[in-house]
């Protein structure tokens, strides 16, 4: 769903957010 | 099962991706559906985590929103 794809992103840009 | 799986989520695959355009996290979440990698979420969102950080890919904003992209 698009909901879940959000989700990931957001996690997936956290993730990022702590080495960039 | 992931045997089954007709997309790997692998370092070489984001790296083609980001060197042919500029894609959003969503962008490259949808290349690697966990439907067709057999990989969880959580995996799929370690695991390119983990490839984006060591492909350390350039950053660009179009739309107000972030892109990564690599040059060869």
């Amino acid at each position: 769903s698009s909901s879940e794809a959000d989700e990931m992103a957001a996690a997936l840009e956290a993730e990022l957010n702590d080495f960039m | 099962t992931p045997s089954s799986s007709d997309v790997q989520l692998t370092e070489e695959a984001v790296r083609r991706y980001l060197i042919r355009k500029p894609m959003t996290t969503k962008d490259l979440l949808k290349k690697f559906q966990t439907k067709r990698t057999g990989l969880s979420s959580e995996q799929t969102v370690n695991v390119l985590a983990q490839i984006l950080k060591r492909l350390n890919p350039e950053r660009k904003n179009i739309n107000d929103k972030m892109h990564f992209y690599l040059t060869e």
